[in-house]
């Protein structure tokens, strides 16, 4: 399962939070106005934060990030 | 599985809730406005609670948390 | 699968009940109003009863609990 | 998979009948009016029964129980 | 896979009817007017019949049973 | 998977036939007016036989046997 | 997997053709007018004709044999 | 998976191909007006012909066979 | 998986292409005008190629092969 | 899964580009204009790119190569 | 489970990030103008990056890179 994010603005970051008993910030992608990003959950990323103004489409729906 | 969370306030937490006999929170993750969480179940969470206002979306439909 | 429960009142109790040959509530877990709980099916939850009123959101349809 | 009750009187009872040779009631669970009970089919649980004024909620369709 | 029964009268019968070489009824589960049961197919109960004025919901349609 | 037999008339009958290299009918289930069955494909069964007057219900369609 | 066979008229055949190297009549089983057969694909059944004037109804859809 | 096919004439003939190295027609069934054939793919059936005027129904559609 | 491809024209072809390492022709079948050919993806068939006018039906859809 | 290339030019190329640490092109087929390719992807094809004028119809939708 | 990307531009890159403990650029494809690519996500790839005007197709919704 996978999400998408295209960032609407530059300096839009995608943090990949760690599987188990930690949740750190294992990877933080930076990515420009118009950038897009596909990132799967995998054994190593459980959960994932947005940050900065962009479209994240799931399969859950779709919300615009920031403000 | 998972569920995605959109921060519409400062301080929106999800917390973790443990799988298995006991049923604590094992994370807290703080929202600033305009911020999205996607968070899966996985080993270690069976559960997951939303404070401070927010739109949550699920498989199973869509609310908006906090008052 | 899983639930979902927003609380649309303070003191709303969502009560996980074991699996097995015992039906006995091991964890009563609190909401105030406007929290949301989204909580699965587990090795230990065969069954969840919901106390106070709130939107409760599942697979078969969606109900509000409470008077 | 699972079922869900919705009390519309007090005293509604919902019986877990078990799996096996036997076809018996293991365990009756009261729910007065606006609780919401939410259960599943187990290794234990086969069939169940609800007595009183209650929304059943199913993967094949919903009725209400009660006169 | 389950079946929903809903008694329209005093007196409806659910029978299981065994699986294997052998057709019997193994156990007739009487439900009095407005009490619902939800029964599942299992390693013991390959078919079921029921008489008596009913609402029975299936994957495969809705009848109504008796005269 | 199963079927769903509603009797139209009296002296319906659903015939089981067996699986393998052999097409005999193990069993006749008769159904008086109203009666309903709810009867699976099984290891033993195979196939299905319905004489009389009845609601068939299937998974790929719905059809009336009898004249 | 299934398909269901109502005989429009007397007389109507429905042959099971055998898997494996072989293609030939395991079975041949006979409708009269009304009756309905309701026949699975099996581990000897690989392939199935019907004879007559019939409605024959399957996952991809219905036609009616016969002229 | 399985196919359908309804002659228009008669003569129609259904071949099945063979799976593997070699491509080669290991049966051909003929078919006349009115008759119909459910054939699925097999351990040996990994292609089909159809010659004449046939209804062909099919998971990816329905085609009409012949001139 | 398979297609479906209906030739409208007589010399029409459906090559199989190898899977593996290497991508060559393994068969290649010519359909006369109105003759169908269902031919599934297989252990030896990785892609296929079809040269003249033709109805090729898929899962992802339907088009015209030829000019 | 598969994808479905229809060359609407001549000299349309479709590339299979290598699964694991090489992402480099194992096969590239040509197609004249009309021919159609249906391509899965399999153990040594991870990604493809199409070059020349082409309607190209996968599950995520339908795009036109080519300018 | 793959992704469609149609190049606007000249230039595009599609970029595939590596699975596990570290996040970097496997590979970069450049696509020119009315190019197509296909590609998956793979034991190697967890994550993609299209940068340049595209149309990027996915099985959660269709976005366009690039400004
Ligand atoms: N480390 C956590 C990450 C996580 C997933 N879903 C969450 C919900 C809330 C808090 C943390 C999480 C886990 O593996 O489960
Ligand atoms: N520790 C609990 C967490 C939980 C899941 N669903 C619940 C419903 C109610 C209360 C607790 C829970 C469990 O593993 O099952
Ligand atoms: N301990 C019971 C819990 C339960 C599930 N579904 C039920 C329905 C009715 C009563 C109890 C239950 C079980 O494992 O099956
Ligand atoms: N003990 C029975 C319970 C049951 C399930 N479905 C039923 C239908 C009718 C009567 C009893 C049942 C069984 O395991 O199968
Ligand atoms: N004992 C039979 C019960 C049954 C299932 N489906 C049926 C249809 C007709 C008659 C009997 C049956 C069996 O296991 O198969
Ligand atoms: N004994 C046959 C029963 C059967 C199933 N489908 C059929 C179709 C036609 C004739 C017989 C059958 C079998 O196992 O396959
Ligand atoms: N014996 C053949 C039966 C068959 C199935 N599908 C067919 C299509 C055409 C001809 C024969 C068949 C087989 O196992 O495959
Ligand atoms: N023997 C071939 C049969 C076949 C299936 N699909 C095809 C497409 C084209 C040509 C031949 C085939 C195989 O097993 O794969
Ligand atoms: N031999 C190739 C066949 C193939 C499948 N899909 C393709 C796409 C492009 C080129 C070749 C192919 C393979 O097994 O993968
Ligand atoms: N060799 C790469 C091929 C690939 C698949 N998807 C990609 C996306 C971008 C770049 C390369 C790829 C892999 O196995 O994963
Ligand atoms: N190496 C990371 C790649 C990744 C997937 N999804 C992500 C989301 C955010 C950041 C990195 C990732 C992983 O295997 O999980």
């Amino acid at each position: 399962r996978y999400i998408v994010v295209k960032a609407l603005e530059d300096g839009v970051t995608i943090m990949g939070l760690t599987r188990g008993r930690d949740t750190r910030s294992h990877h933080s992608e930076k990515l420009d106005r118009g950038e897009v990003m596909v990132a799967q959950f995998t054994d190593l990323t459980a959960a994932m934060k947005v940050r900065g103004r962009a479209e994240v489409l799931t399969d859950v729906g779709r919300v615009e990030s920031g403000t």
